[in-house]
């Protein structure tokens, strides 16, 4: 989830 | 996606095509650091190397896309199309003086040690000092286009609206990023005086002029 927020994050 | 983050990204979309349409429509990058547009494409393109292994939403791909053509469009004009209008006697800070440093931060300062993590995280690092050739440019001329401090004004709030929006989900969603907010805290304290002109000068309809 961690990583998935800063691949959304532009 | 909360209210910050959208504006954010929007605020960033409108800097983007502010200056694309500046550059298009006065046929001239005047004015224009060539290096800080450099330094995004290299911001973009390492960030969004994601696009080939993750898949968010339709909005964040084509976001994301949107960014990297818009600034190989903007590095086009400035390089190939309009070279002749390219201010490059002003333009000359180093870039390789920002490009290392984010790069050994990033091999010491990551989240996870993988190339697609360290690229990430060397774009945060890169993106928060990517604006200085841009600044370095104005403070040598003295000077800067009304039009081209509304694209500096849009792409600084841009991180400044990002960090209203990790504040609301450290609140709202106990998620936060120490790398990208410290990354932020920097990139929007760098703008900080360049806010200050803009408020006081540009908003005013004057030019925006460095004092001698």
């Amino acid at each position: 989830a961690e990583a998935n927020n800063r691949h959304d994050e532009l | 996606m909360n209210i910050f983050r959208l504006l954010g990204d929007l605020s960033h979309l409108l800097a983007i095509i502010v200056l694309l349409l500046k550059i298009w429509t006065t046929r001239s990058c005047a004015g224009i650091s060539g290096k800080s547009q450099i330094l995004f494409a290299i911001v973009y393109i390492a960030r969004y190397l994601d696009l080939l292994n993750t898949y968010i939403s339709a909005y964040n791909t084509i976001m994301k896309f949107v960014f990297i053509s818009a600034s190989l469009a903007t590095i086009f004009f400035m390089y190939v199309k309009f070279k002749a209008t390219y201010d490059h006697n002003h333009d000359s800070f180093r870039i390789e003086f920002l490009i290392a440093p984010a790069l050994v931060l990033a091999l010491l300062i990551n989240h996870e040690f993988s190339p697609l993590e360290i690229l990430w995280t060397f774009s945060i690092y890169l993106e928060s000092v990517a604006i200085l050739p841009q600044l370095f440019l104005v403070s040598k001329t003295g000077e800067a286009e009304s039009i081209t401090s509304h694209y500096l004004f849009a792409l600084g709030s841009y991180r400044g609206l990002y960090l209203l929006n990790w504040v609301y989900r450290y609140y709202a969603e106990d998620h936060y990023d120490l790398i990208a907010i410290v990354a932020g805290v920097v990139q929007t304290v760098l703008y900080c005086d360049f806010f200050y002109l803009y408020i006081t000068k540009v908003l005013k309809g004057k030019k925006l002029q460095l004092p001698a």
